[in-house]
């Protein structure tokens, strides 16, 4: 039994990877913004996915209310949802685009861009 | 203007049209209204980019900075960029005054309404392009001094000298004019900003033609327009979603009729 409900609860973890950087192409053309954003018309944004379960590895940079929350939902998961996999580091991108007054204005706009995943 | 003439080839696109977001949640009203204005004005908006022709004052800054940002740089430790974040370049509506000749000041235009007073500024330069003139001789040759002055006041904001020895090749002069933003309130003077060029022979005040020296405005191409190119500093983290808004409510009271010339649209809408 107990091999059983060991097994059981591994194959549900690999239905699910840990929480991590995944790939996010962001398209400005098919998001009907390439009238207004003239560069750049794509670029890698990244997006975040995974479980937050028990233990928090330290890279995922826990804050120690995602621990408390991760533990709580390990012992009763009915109970507590487990912490969010959220981005915890960003970066800027440049945009070259056109303003309301028909002016290209450059801009460097923050959080734009996933460097890093984080449990939340 | 192909914007993607400058760039890496964009992927083919995937999802084309899909405007769910993950897990099948719908996306909110707002951005409902940013797709589907997208979607009903995309056809007079690929119009309307194309007339926008970018400087390539425009296009080298946003290659530079975002070359940096690829290497780990903050674009605002360049000193070109004056620790600013936000560069807007605005272009010269001026005329020449045809009747006048010789052309001995040059008087340019700019509508600066568009700046935000919730930005900081931290600097405005004068971008000028000066061709070859027509008749231009070898023989002819001199120190001049270009000053740029306010319209209203006629003080000076910047003067540099042109050696005509070194003017036979066009190029670009770059006259800093940040004193007119001092203390000032863009918005509260009707987002209009004038600042006239004059030229002088050596140290003398003789004001000489500015045809002569390749400042008159005929046979420009657009992006030959002069440039009024101001530095600013967002003083919190800039909504992308607030750049989509205006755009919305700028073209929100657009018509096909209204598309017969566009000129025309832009000056109605901030009228």
């Amino acid at each position: 039994t107990a091999l059983n409900s060991r097994h059981g609860k591994r194959h549900g973890k690999k239905s699910r990877s840990r929480c991590s950087k995944k790939a996010l192409h962001v398209n400005f053309k098919d998001l009907g913004w390439d009238d207004w954003i003239i560069a750049p018309l794509d670029y890698e944004a990244y997006h975040c996915e995974g479980v937050c379960d028990f233990p928090l590895r330290s890279h995922l940079e826990p804050t120690n209310h995602a621990i408390i929350q991760t533990l709580m939902n390990s012992m009763d998961p009915g109970s507590t949802p487990p912490s969010c996999c959220v981005p915890t580091k960003l970066s800027p991108i440049s945009i070259l685009y056109i303003d309301s007054g028909n002016n290209v204005v450059y801009k460097q706009y923050e959080d734009m861009v996933v460097e890093q995943c984080g449990c939340r | 203007f192909h914007s993607a003439a400058i760039l890496t080839p964009s992927v083919p696109r995937r999802n084309k049209g899909t405007r769910v977001l993950y897990d099948g949640q719908e996306s909110p009203k707002f951005l409902k209204e940013i797709f589907a204005s997208s979607q009903s004005q995309s056809h007079q908006q690929d119009d309307f980019k194309d007339a926008i022709i970018p400087h390539d004052y425009m296009l080298s800054i946003y290659r530079t900075y975002s070359a940096a940002e690829k290497l780990g740089l903050n674009a605002s430790f360049f000193r070109s960029s004056k620790s600013a974040n936000t560069i807007t370049s605005f272009v010269d509506r001026g005329k020449d005054d045809l009747l006048h000749s010789p052309l001995r000041r040059q008087k340019y235009l700019f509508d600066v309404s568009a700046l935000s007073d919730k930005e900081e500024l931290v600097g405005a330069e004068l971008r000028i392009f000066r061709k070859v003139p027509g008749d231009f001789q070898t023989a002819q040759t001199g120190l001049y001094g270009i000053q740029i002055l306010s319209c209203r006041s006629e003080r000076l904001l910047d003067s540099r000298s042109l050696d005509l020895q070194d003017a036979q090749k066009p190029g670009w002069e770059v006259l800093d004019v940040w004193e007119m933003f001092k203390n000032r309130h863009h918005s509260s003077q009707g987002g209009r900003l004038c600042v006239q060029l004059r030229a002088t022979l050596g140290k003398t005040e003789t004001e000489i033609d500015l045809k002569h020296l390749g400042f008159d405005r005929n046979d420009r191409a657009q992006q030959e327009k002069a440039i009024l190119v101001v530095f600013t500093r967002s003083k919190k983290r800039e909504n992308l979603f607030n750049e989509m808004k205006e755009k919305i409510k700028s073209r929100g009271s657009r018509t096909k009729e209204e598309d017969d010339s566009l000129q025309f649209k832009a000056r109605r809408r901030r009228r």
